[in-house]
């Protein structure tokens, strides 16, 4: 791992005293090849690596006797402030129902994620409506029929003809006069580049003023995922990221990528397929994990 | 500029190294390709960059055209193709796109349900089945997989159907119960029909970054994959994970994925692929 590689190549540099500037900049080579492994956009790793050298180069570093054991605490603390210090919670507050609408990628998790959200707010003892503003993929709106069934969550979708704003606007009502506390809206699968689609994300917002507006994010994503974020948040305005599949063994960079571009908290980690695979996001456990 | 007196400069090859880095190739094939472009300059002595670009595009090219193979189809009776890849990757929908294209082509096509795990997995095959004029082959939810495959092959057989497409259940690669569930789905396939499944078509999601050489790992060593299709390149990552496999693991890309219609399905083309890499 990167431990061993940073102890490796600090013990080339022992015997020469205090380390240099030049010495670090060798040692944070080996962090950004691990972080580029890793997935973490490479800008983001560029502006990572110059924040990890300005905390390096003191002499709780340069005159350590385990100098790599030094970078590495650098390294973790300033990763876990960027994923966002510690676990934020979902924002309920205001006058119910509570909105929170999902946003992303096609195919990252958003259905099953609204499933797996209403679980765990009904285990709180929360009244949950569902909505599926997904009038494309075929089934989707079978596909969260279903999973309120299994999480006791209501359901509310209109005719796969009908605009998805007004369907958001439908779903609403529904919440506001059925008095559910949370109202959770799932929606299409979309990329930035489609501008049409990018539009209807904002109508949906505008139908609903959410407190929530959540990208849900696949933990395998690459090098575009800091693109991705930074126009969903520039047009819908993110709140918060959940990532999902980090049941997966990939390092996970893109949450490191996400959270430097947009600065939103990641306030959920989803682990596997079925509903009950939900947790609160932990930034140390993710820190971890990005390097390897 | 990056090019100074006609030399190429080490800031230019970094950030070409960038660009190759950018579009998820991976630091191994970026580093590589890197090195292999230096030498060529040493005894071409490039003078532009679009000189350098050129042999560059023509480098992954090459690394992409060195491994590719077309889709195979059966001698005689019905092709059997199965869909294997990690959750969301688009199978389902790559499995519609398929039946359109060989519905195009007057054939017959039966859908094997064989994801019965999933919420309405069953019903979203269903409506492709119904847009593209395919059978569909379906048992409860909760039921055998394999069971599902069996039948759908079954049926080809005695009604003289062209292709049957076997659905499957998205798993991560790291789950190996669920990769031995796999392995049987095509055991079970292959003793039906002979020299069945002609293609095992691994779908990796084109926004995917280096986890997706371990997907294709896994899933080829286990599930013996024959072709990659890489869906969602109508986005704006550029897919370059294909790269990495087709140098590390010698897989054929055989099919692209650009799009949620029937229609937007492509053939595996290296050279536009490349092209795309450093637009
Ligand atoms: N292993 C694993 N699979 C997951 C997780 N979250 C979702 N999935 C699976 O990922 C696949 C895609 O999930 P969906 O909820 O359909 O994704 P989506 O974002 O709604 O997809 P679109 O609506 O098509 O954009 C399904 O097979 C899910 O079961 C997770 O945390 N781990
Ligand atoms: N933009 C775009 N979207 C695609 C493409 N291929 C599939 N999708 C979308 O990706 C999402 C997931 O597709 P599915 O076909 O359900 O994926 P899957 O691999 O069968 O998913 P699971 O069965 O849940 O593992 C859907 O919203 C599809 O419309 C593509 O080439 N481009
Ligand atoms: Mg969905
Ligand atoms: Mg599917």
């Amino acid at each position: 791992g990167l431990s061993a590689r940073l102890a490796g190549v600090f013990k080339k540099l022992r015997g020469k005293g205090k380390l240099s500037e030049k010495d670090i900049d060798e040692a944070l080579r080996e962090v950004r090849l691990s972080l580029l492994e890793a997935d973490v956009n490479f800008k983001v790793v560029r502006e990572f690596i110059a924040q990890v050298k300005e905390k390096s180069l003191s002499a709780e570093v340069l005159e350590s006797l385990t100098p790599a054991q030094q970078v590495i605490k650098i390294v973790h603390e300033e990763m876990v402030e960027l994923l966002g210090g510690k676990a934020k919670p979902l924002d309920l507050s205001g006058n119910p129902p509570a909105v929170v609408v999902l946003y992303g990628l096609q195919g990252s998790g958003k259905t099953t994620t609204a499933g797996k959200l209403a679980l765990n707010l009904r285990k709180s003892g929360r009244r949950v409506l569902l909505v599926s503003c997904d009038v494309y993929r075929p089934a989707a709106q079978r596909q969260l029929e279903i999973l309120a069934e299994k999480s006791g969550a209501g359901f509310f979708t209109m005719d796969p003809g009908t605009d998805p704003a007004a369907i958001a606007r439908g779903g609403y009502e529904k919440a506001r006069t059925g008095a559910y506390d949370v109202v959770i809206f799932d929606t299409a699968g979309r990329t930035q580049l489609d501008d049409e689609m990018m539009d209807e994300a904002a109508r949906i917002r505008d139908a609903v003023s959410p407190r929530e507006s959540i990208l849900v994010v696949d933990a395998m994503t690459g090098q575009e995922a800091c693109k991705v974020a930074q126009a969903f948040d520039e047009k819908v305005g993110l709140t918060g990221i959940i990532l999902t599949k980090i049941d997966s063994d990939a390092r996970g960079g893109a949450a490191l990528s996400i959270a430097k571009v947009t600065g939103k908290p990641i306030k959920f980690a989803s682990t596997g397929e079925k509903l009950e695979d939900f947790q609160v996001f932990h930034p140390d456990r993710m820190a971890s994990r990005i390097l390897g | 500029s990056i090019f100074t007196g006609g030399r190429v400069t080490q800031e230019f090859l970094d950030e070409l190294e960038e660009v190759l880095i950018q579009s998820d190739v991976g630091l191994k094939a970026a580093m590589a390709l890197r090195d292999r472009i230096q030498e060529e300059n040493k005894k071409r002595n490039l003078k532009t960059p679009e000189e350098l670009f050129g042999v560059m595009e023509e480098m992954v090219a090459e690394i992409l055209e060195g491994v590719s193979e077309p889709l195979r189809t059966a001698p005689s009776g019905p092709t059997v193709y199965v869909l294997v890849g990690v959750n969301g990757a688009g199978k389902t929908t790559t499995i519609g796109k398929l039946a359109e294209r060989w519905r195009g082509q007057g054939k017959s096509v039966i859908m094997a349900a064989a994801d019965t795990f999933r919420a309405a997995a069953q019903e979203q095959l269903a409506v492709w089945a119904k847009r593209t004029g395919s059978t569909i082959i379906a048992h409860q939810s909760g039921s055998d997989p394999g069971a599902v495959a069996f039948d759908a092959v079954r049926a080809a057989i005695s009604r003289g159907v062209d292709l049957v497409l076997v659905d499957t259940a998205g798993r991560l690669h790291t789950k190996g119960n669920l990769m031995e569930e796999l392995k049987k789905i095509i055991r079970v396939i292959g003793r039906e029909l002979p020299g069945a499944p002609h293609e095992v078509i691994l779908v990796i999601d084109g926004t995917t970054g280096q986890n997706g050489l371990n997907q294709a790992r896994v899933f080829a060593e286990a599930a013996g994959v024959t072709g990659v299709c890489i869906t969602k390149l109508d986005g704006s990552s550029k897919g370059g994970i294909a790269v990495a496999i087709a140098d590390e693991l010698g897989l054929p890309i055989k099919l692209v994925g650009v799009g949620e219609s029937a229609d937007d399905l492509r053939d595996f083309d290296a050279r536009a692929f490349a092209k795309a890499l450093f637009a």
